[in-house]
C-alpha cells in the first residue's frame, strides 16, 4: 500500500506524510467553508470549486500560513506603554507560480476575554518589518506602519488585508522580511494597576495566535468550470 | 461494503458499489482534519447489449454495443461514472500550515455504460 499512499500524496501536492504533534486552531470560516461544500455535494447542488462565496473571492485553494515569527524583547517594553514586539513571519514558498493570490487576510487572535475578566485596552501596531542597518544586529526595525488599530477588551480575532503586500512578497521572495506587530497598553500606569498590566502583557504573550488565510486560484484547474458555467 | 443489488440476476449488473475509506484506519487522521474518510465509490458490472439502453447508458454506447453484435472486435461498453460528485479536504501539510483544497470530481455518485 506504501506505494499508492505516495501517490495520493503527490495528489495533494505533499512530499511526504505529515506527521503534525498537534493540530493547528482550524478558523471558524476554514470549517464553514467545508461543511457547506459536503452539504451541497451531499444534496446534489452544482457548486463552483473556484469560487469561495463565503469569503467573496474567487480560489480553489486556501492556506492558513502558519507564524513563523518570533517575540522580541527590549528596553522599550517596561517604558511608554509597551506590552510585546513580535516580528511575524510567513512562508508563502508553497505557492506555485501558476496560482493567483486572490487574498491575503491576516489573523491576530488575541486570546480568550471574558467580561468577568477585563484587560485594559489594547493599541495593535502593523509595520512592514526592515532589515537593520546596523551590522552584527539580526533583530528586524518596524518600516512603514500599516496600521493602527485601537482595541477595546474583550475582542475576538482582528484581520487585516495584506493582499498587496501577499503579491509583492510571492513576486519578490527575498522582499518578504515579515511584519512587525507591536502591542501597547492604552491604561496610564497608576501605581495601583502596575501588576495587572505586566499580568496582561504575559497573558497575551501566551495567548497570541497570529496566521495569514491565503486564497489563491488555479486558472488551469479553473477553466473548465468556468467554461461549464457560460 | 459493496451495496446489496436488487436480485441475484441484476448483481453482475453495472451499477455503483458504495465503499467507504476510514481515514482513521490509515492514520491519515493525524494530519487530515476534515473529512473523517473518503467515499470511494465505484462502478462495476456488466453492460449487455439488451440493457444498455436501461442502464443509464450514453447513446454511444448503445451505437458501440450495436457495432460489437456486428463486429467482435469492438469492444463492449463499460461500466463507469456517469456523475461526479466533488470534495472538500481540510489537511495540515508539514510546516504546520492548514490547508483547504477542493478536488473536482472525486466521488462517484451514478454508474452507466459508456
Amino acid at each position: 500500500f506504501h506505494f499508492q499512499e505516495n501517490l495520493f500524496l503527490q495528489f495533494l501536492g505533499l512530499d511526504k506524510m505529515p506527521s503534525p504533534e498537534k493540530f493547528q486552531p482550524v478558523p471558524s470560516i476554514l470549517k464553514k467553508i467545508v461543511q457547506d461544500r459536503e452539504a451541497e455535494a451531499a444534496a446534489g447542488v452544482a457548486q463552483d470549486l473556484c469560487y469561495v462565496k463565503e469569503l467573496g473571492v474567487r480560489g480553489n485553494m486556501l492556506r492558513l500560513l502558519a507564524d513563523r515569527g518570533f517575540f522580541l524583547y527590549s528596553k522599550k517594553l517596561s517604558q511608554d506603554n509597551f506590552c510585546l514586539q513580535k516580528l511575524l513571519y510567513f512562508n508563502l514558498s508553497a505557492i506555485s507560480r501558476e496560482e493567483q493570490l486572490t487574498m491575503a487576510r491576516l489573523g491576530l487572535d488575541l486570546g480568550p476575554n471574558s467580561y468577568y475578566n477585563l484587560g485594559p485596552d489594547l493599541e495593535v501596531s502593523l509595520s512592514v518589518a526592515r532589515e537593520p542597518h546596523v551590522s552584527g544586529r539580526s533583530f528586524p526595525k518596524p518600516g512603514r506602519r500599516m496600521a493602527l488599530q485601537s482595541v477595546p477588551r474583550p475582542q475576538g480575532a482582528l484581520h487585516f488585508n495584506l493582499l498587496d503586500m501577499a503579491q509583492d512578497w510571492n513576486n519578490n521572495p527575498q522582499k518578504n522580511l515579515g511584519l512587525f506587530l507591536e502591542i501597547l497598553v492604552r491604561e496610564d500606569r497608576g501605581s495601583g494597576v502596575h501588576f495587572q498590566l505586566e499580568d496582561t502583557c504575559a497573558r497575551l504573550r501566551r495567548s497570541l495566535h497570529a496566521s495569514l488565510l491565503v486564497v489563491t486560484l488555479n486558472p488551469a484547474q479553473c477553466h473548465l468550470s468556468s467554461r461549464k458555467r457560460r | 461494503a459493496a451495496s446489496p443489488a436488487a436480485s441475484p440476476a441484476c448483481r453482475s449488473l453495472c451499477h455503483r458499489h458504495q465503499l467507504f475509506i476510514n481515514f482513521r484506519d490509515l492514520g491519515w487522521h493525524k494530519w487530515i482534519i476534515a473529512p473523517r474518510g473518503f467515499m470511494a465509490n465505484y462502478c462495476h458490472g456488466e453492460c449487455p447489449f439488451s440493457l444498455t439502453t436501461s442502464l443509464n447508458s450514453s447513446s454511444y454506447a448503445f451505437m458501440q454495443a450495436l457495432m460489437r453484435a456486428v463486429d467482435p472486435q469492438v469492444p463492449q461498453a463499460v461500466c463507469i461514472p456517469t456523475k461526479l460528485s466533488p470534495i472538500s479536504m481540510l489537511y495540515q501539510d508539514n510546516n504546520d500550515n492548514v490547508i483547504l483544497r477542493h478536488y473536482e470530481d472525486m466521488v462517484v455518485d451514478e454508474c452507466g455504460c459508456g
